[in-house]
């Protein structure tokens, strides 16, 4: 992929802040 | 080298790389060093009036296209122009000679550069928080689904934060024209900044 934001796995990082805590208090 | 690039970002807190670490953990490492400061970024374009109206998806894209743009004002600061060094997010400060050592040319110039005009600025807190959330919505529109949102979302802190500069400082018409003008700069900082990303994929 040419995509640098998913290189970074930057949208998974911004996808779980935004919906909320719930998956982040899971990990 | 892999591990130069990644020992040359201000948002590595390992700049000191293990030699025995596999490029896969290094790259994780770095992940988890930058990750707070991409939290915040979300966090603060939460509390940007009308952002959470955007659907999610253009919520997201926004985000992708325009954290590095946010991150590059908020940590401006780390830039010490007069000193030519760069405080890491490690704490620790590295001169501009051993930086150019790790691998950064160009864009750590460019870094500096924009750091130096945007600090002339002067600007108050209030000031920097809307301007932040100007380069936010600035930033690249593809894949954006609803471009008129957005765009009107554009316009109204493009109007705020005018109204703002205007009032801070009623005698420098120019001021805010200044600050406009980082936008394109912010923007091909974004463009050069990718470019070394992907040179530097780990699958």
């Amino acid at each position: 992929f040419s995509d640098p934001a998913s290189n970074l796995g930057l949208e998974d990082i911004i996808r779980k802040a935004l919906m909320g805590t719930v998956e982040e208090r899971q990990e | 080298s892999r591990k130069d690039i990644l020992l040359a970002c201000p948002m590595n807190m390992h700049p000191q790389t293990d030699p025995d670490k596999t490029p896969q953990e290094i790259w994780e490492d770095f992940s988890l060093s930058f990750t707070p400061a991409v939290r915040e970024v979300v966090q603060f374009a939460k509390h940007i009036p009308g952002f959470s109206s955007l659907s999610q998806n253009d919520q997201i894209t926004l985000l992708k296209a325009g954290t590095f743009e946010v991150l590059m004002v908020r940590f401006a600061s780390l830039f010490n122009v007069k000193e030519k060094t760069v405080t890491f997010i490690s704490g620790t400060t590295y001169s501009l000679e051993t930086l150019k050592n790790m691998g950064m040319g160009t864009l750590l110039e460019t870094m500096f550069d924009f750091s130096e005009k945007l600090s002339a600025l002067e600007l108050s807190a209030e000031e920097l928080s809307l301007f932040t959330a100007v380069v936010l919505v600035s930033t690249d529109r593809y894949g954006i689904q609803n471009v008129k949102s957005v765009e009107m979302l554009q316009d109204n802190l493009i109007k705020a934060l005018r109204t703002l500069v205007s009032k801070n400082a009623p005698g420098d018409v120019s001021r805010f024209t200044k600050l406009l003008l980082r936008l394109p700069e912010l923007r091909t900082l974004n463009n050069m900044h990718s470019e070394k990303l992907l040179s530097f994929r780990i699958d």
